[in-house]
């Protein structure tokens, strides 16, 4: 990676940012939400947070233009030159221009504005060009899947250089005291799993990370242990034979082990024997007594043998018929001390699979001293 | 002006190359007297490899198809390199 000349910083941790005007080739709400995606990238990877304002002139001003422009670099129409900013700095510092004459879209068609803003704004940052083909700030541009994009682990390297990594969490002023958002009655989570001693709880682009011996959990960004995990994952299990988690988005899923992702994910979820009807999983349980795992999607289930490492035949089954008091559709499930604990919504069903009942109904957050 | 193996480059291309090596690679061709074309030439050279090597591309200081495809890609309008 490279800085841009004079390595030029923000000073600070808060920036503002103001669309001066949009394309019209896109909905102005989709530009909105294809430029705040694009500060996000940056935000999970560092101690920097952006507010967009309105008025006034905030610190990265973006815009679209034609040709000359006011700033010494006119653009060249289609293709070519296809957008263009400024380092850190006051005025013109920090501003991000678009090429009006691309055909700017939120896919694959044209010219994608989100990863072209990943880009520019890398500059706006202070970031210069890359080297690395894999990294989003090689000077050339090219389309990239959205639902598998990740910072390169040298566009991550060149921006902590200039700020940090994301600040670790600080214990809230009273330590036996637990993150209230976690403790809103209605809390719900995107997946759970224990992972050796600690359970994780995954909620959006972060996780509760929990121990049996400690009050408080610890709140991480998924993207400080596991940079290129997605946010809003699906469903997640640990295989304790194989001492590794799985992780569930979409179509896909990655394998990691501690804070490591393994080679060769993520893979197809049918690899793993669904039919091409099923298109993600609600959530997972590893039965560490048999060594098979339960995926769950919709009112099914399908069973998979982790020794044989194939799907089980006379699959998928109706998880009410075998699951007696789970009918509603799941969100997340882990097995602890021979219960499975399923979550749906902010609820929490505790379930014995000998006895096939459930033996008590929790809130989700039952495990948060609340 | 480097030739390619072969097939030298029309006068578009080098035209456009010299843009291109002026706008990203800090090429300074005006400063050059035209008298010195071998200077001249040396120096474009210099930047062509400068620029192979940077993208990635097999450094051969020659206006080479995958060196002018690459300089045909969209991109961004932010220098590679400074002076």
């Amino acid at each position: 990676f490279r800085v841009m000349q004079g390595r030029p910083v923000w000073k600070k941790h808060f920036i503002t940012y103001r669309m001066k005007n949009y394309t019209p080739d896109m909905k102005p709400e989709d530009v909105d939400y294809a430029i705040q995606k694009a500060f996000q990238v940056w935000s999970d990877v560092t101690p920097l947070k952006f507010r967009k304002i309105n008025t006034g002139e905030a610190d990265i001003m973006i815009q679209f233009a034609h040709g000359a422009h006011g700033d010494y670099s006119p653009f060249d129409g289609r293709n070519g030159i296809l957008a263009h900013a400024f380092g850190p700095g006051p005025g013109i510092g920090g501003d991000t221009h678009f090429d009006e004459a691309e055909i700017w879209t939120k896919s694959y068609k044209g010219t994608n504005l989100f990863l072209v803003a990943v880009h520019e704004l890398g500059h706006s940052l202070g970031l210069g060009h890359s080297h690395d083909p894999k990294a989003i700030m090689f000077p050339t541009y090219s389309y990239i899947d959205l639902s598998t994009f990740r910072l390169s682990a040298d566009d991550i390297r060149g921006i902590q250089s200039l700020y940090g990594a994301p600040e670790k969490p600080r214990p809230s002023s009273k330590p036996d005291s637990t993150d209230p958002t976690v403790c809103d009655p209605n809390m719900s989570f995107d997946a759970v799993t224990t992972v050796g001693d600690k359970i994780f709880f995954f909620k959006d682009r972060y996780f509760w990370r929990k121990t049996f011996r400690t009050l408080v959990p610890e709140f991480h960004p998924i993207s400080s242990f596991w940079p290129s995990l997605p946010s809003g994952i699906d469903a997640a299990y640990e295989v304790t034979s194989r001492d590794s988690v799985f992780i569930f988005k979409g179509n896909k899923f990655w394998a990691i082990r501690g804070n490591e992702e393994q080679a060769g994910y993520p893979r197809g979820i049918h690899t793993l024997g669904f039919p091409p009807t099923v298109r993600k999983i609600d959530a997972a349980i590893f039965d560490k007594e048999k060594q098979k795992t339960y995926f769950f999607v919709e009112d099914k289930y399908w069973r998979f043998d982790e020794k044989r490492q194939s799907m089980e035949p006379g699959y998928p089954k109706q998880i009410a018929e075998d699951f007696p008091g789970i009918d509603s559709k799941l969100d997340a499930a882990f097995e602890s001390f021979g219960f499975f604990y399923f979550f749906s919504g902010s609820s929490q069903f505790e379930f014995d699979p000998n006895a096939k009942k459930v033996t008590h109904v929790l809130k989700s957050n039952s495990w948060f001293n609340c | 002006v480097p030739l390619t193996n072969g097939t030298s480059p029309g006068e578009s291309d080098v035209a456009f190359a010299q843009r291109y090596l002026a706008d990203f690679y800090d090429l300074k061709m005006e400063t050059i007297p035209m008298t010195k074309m071998r200077v001249n030439r040396n120096f474009m050279e210099n930047k062509i490899q400068e620029m192979q090597q940077f993208l990635g591309l097999k450094v051969t200081g020659q206006l080479d198809t995958a060196t002018l495809d690459m300089m045909h890609r969209p991109r961004c309008g932010v220098p590679d390199v400074y002076d």
